[in-house]
């Protein structure tokens, strides 16, 4: 464990916080897209399974508990509780056109050709690309409440404080897991043009507009 | 060098 990689996690832990007041307090889940959270639970389920018989510390096993049950709970939130103010028009990325790939390279890009390291690699590949019905949302309604940039920069800020993490692994325990790292990169990249509207106008006090 | 097998990260 080290500093980045400390603060990444309490960054995407800050970023469900933040999700899950935004959509208690406005009671409302208007600007978020369900196939993205969707996308998260089914990241989740497939990665933190070994948590019933891998154990590797406290920290690790109570994140995974978090995330896994806190990503379910959106759904119900969004699917149930608030079911009304989630409009599915506007939803309208097609989320198989993601799982469809990630499975095909997981299936040929693993550290071993069994069921719980294809799944493994399968969620890696899946969690670099499930923001992206959320981003599609954001570009097609030009707008976003000030809550959901927050919301979307701690997620952000949780992956590319990973790069950071895997660069000192490296010089400090000659680590590298190639998998996760261009997954990851590509994962942060993705938010290259979210972070530049956020820093230029949400930090400056004004809303989230993109130009028409 | 090694892999990040086991994975230790969340």
């Amino acid at each position: 464990m080290n500093l980045f990689r400390l603060f990444g996690d309490l960054s995407h832990l800050a970023s469900i916080l933040i999700l899950l007041h935004k959509i208690q307090t406005t009671r409302s889940c208007r600007g978020i897209s369900f196939k993205t959270q969707a996308l998260y639970v089914t990241v989740f389920v497939a990665r933190y399974l070994d948590l019933f018989y891998d154990w590797v510390s406290l920290y690790n096993f109570s994140m995974k508990v978090f995330f896994i049950s806190s990503s379910i709970y959106i759904l119900y939130l969004m699917k149930v509780r608030f079911r009304p103010t989630h409009d599915p028009s506007i939803d309208t990325f097609r989320a198989e056109y993601l799982v469809g790939p990630c499975v095909v390279l997981a299936l040929i890009f693993n550290y071993k050709f069994t069921f719980p390291e294809v799944l493994w690699s399968f969620s890696i590949f899946l969690e670099s690309v499930a923001i992206l019905p959320q981003l599609f949302m954001l570009q097609r309604t030009g707008e976003a409440e000030t809550i959901t940039t927050h919301y979307l920069a701690a997620l952000g800020a949780y992956r590319a404080l990973y790069i950071p993490n895997w660069i000192y692994r490296y010089f400090s325990e000659g680590v590298v897991d190639p998998i996760a790292v261009i997954a990851g990169l590509v994962q942060t990249a993705l938010y290259v043009d979210f972070f530049y509207v956020y820093f230029t106008k949400v930090l400056q006090g004004q809303k989230f507009e993109l130009p028409a | 060098v090694s892999t990040g097998s086991p994975h230790d990260e969340l």
